[in-house]
């Protein structure tokens, strides 16, 4: 069984090394894949490790090559339906962000309970009335629900979320979601509270110094 | 020195224990943080241990004791003034995100260069002229800044950026900021295509097994 934690830091060196491959570096060291993502250079052999062999060119890896490879073992498939339920700020911005469509994640739909927005679009995706939910879900085979509607609306949303039979909820909403599913779907609760934490540590580690 | 993946496990145990006061759980083992955490027990107890002792009740962690004591490691002060640079979708929903108030990260200010923006409020703050964000930062001892704006104005900002003398910067926008001031900003770029890429690992993990 391989770390979460491994995987989490896999997505970190791939994001690394599309930067990397965006300024037209060719071959990185581990220790500067280290640096570039706050860890240790045993750590990134360690976690490649765990996938077999990497081809190492003396001190390094090739950047195109590895970033392929970490991007395979990541997502099986090249191509994912995403849609947002939520169609207001965050669900919006998260509509319009060119990261997703660039690493193969389409928004394909966002789904909202306001009138006056449903039959609307953000770029190509329609926003659907929410009730909707669990056809569109089958009909646009979509694999990730991005949840971004207010707290308050959660309790009424989930046996939506249940029989939309969705394999993969990205939460933003600040509650935990405790679906009852027999094909449970996967949750990954998201907090930007925690980065301002993480940002406060590495400020006063700073000052310290 | 702490590694940094230590510092981003706290901020994620910080997370879990919250929800759990708010569920009224008193108690927690090292083996339902590490669950809740998708930890092991094992880098738990590592992960605390850097820290000096914590109290240890049993098999478990006073649910609120370890809460504080982490949030201290993390914060070193309670409050922390926070502004936002690009009043759009995101930007927007980020200053009225209560998550960020409750862990003591108040949104004091937001810039643009929108000039129908410049003057209005969103919730308390109110949008300046991105061209005053020197002066703000210093009269209204912003701490930390949240990147919001769109690629193509990051170019143009980077001198107002690197002048303004802001402690850290917390980067949405999808490019390497490279910075040049004496006295380094902590800079901290945030991905959530990487959650995608997190989320299709733990789908296909689910249906292999
Ligand atoms: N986790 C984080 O880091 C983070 C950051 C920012 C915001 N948020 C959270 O994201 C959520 C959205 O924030 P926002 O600023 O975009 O809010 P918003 O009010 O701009 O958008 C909410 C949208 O949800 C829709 N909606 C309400 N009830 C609904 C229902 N039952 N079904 C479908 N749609 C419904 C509304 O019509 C609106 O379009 C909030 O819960 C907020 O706390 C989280
Ligand atoms: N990293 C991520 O996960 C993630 C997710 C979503 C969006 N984004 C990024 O966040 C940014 C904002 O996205 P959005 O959907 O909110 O866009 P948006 O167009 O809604 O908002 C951009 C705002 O920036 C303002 N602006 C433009 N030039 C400016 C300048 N020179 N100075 C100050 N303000 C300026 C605009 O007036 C507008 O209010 C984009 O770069 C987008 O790629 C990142």
């Amino acid at each position: 069984e391989i770390p979460f934690a491994t995987i989490e830091r896999l997505a970190t060196y791939l994001r690394c090394l599309r930067h990397l491959k965006d300024e037209k570096i060719k071959i990185i060291s581990s220790a500067d894949l280290a640096t570039n993502t706050k860890t240790s250079p045993e750590q990134v052999r360690k976690d490649l490790s765990y996938f077999g062999r990497f081809g190492k060119v003396g001190t390094g890896y090739y950047v195109g090559k590895l970033a392929k490879k970490i991007e395979k073992i990541l997502k099986k498939r090249k191509k994912w339906n995403v849609c947002i339920v939520g169609a207001g700020s965050l669900g919006s911005a998260l509509a319009r962000y060119g990261g997703f469509k660039d690493s193969g994640y389409n928004v394909v739909a966002l789904f909202d309970n306001n009138p006056e927005k449903i039959g609307t679009k953000i770029g190509d995706a329609e926003i659907y009335d929410v009730k909707l939910l669990p056809e569109i879900v089958h009909e646009k085979k979509i694999d990730i629900l991005a949840l971004t509607v207010p707290k308050h609306a959660l309790p009424g949303l989930k046996e939506l979320l249940e029989s939309s039979k969705v394999k993969g909820i990205l939460n933003f909403v600040p509650l935990s979601l405790h679906l009852k599913t027999r094909r449970k779907a996967a949750v990954l609760d998201v907090d930007l509270a925690q980065k301002m934490y993480i940002l406060s540590y590495l400020i006063s580690n700073k000052e310290e110094q």
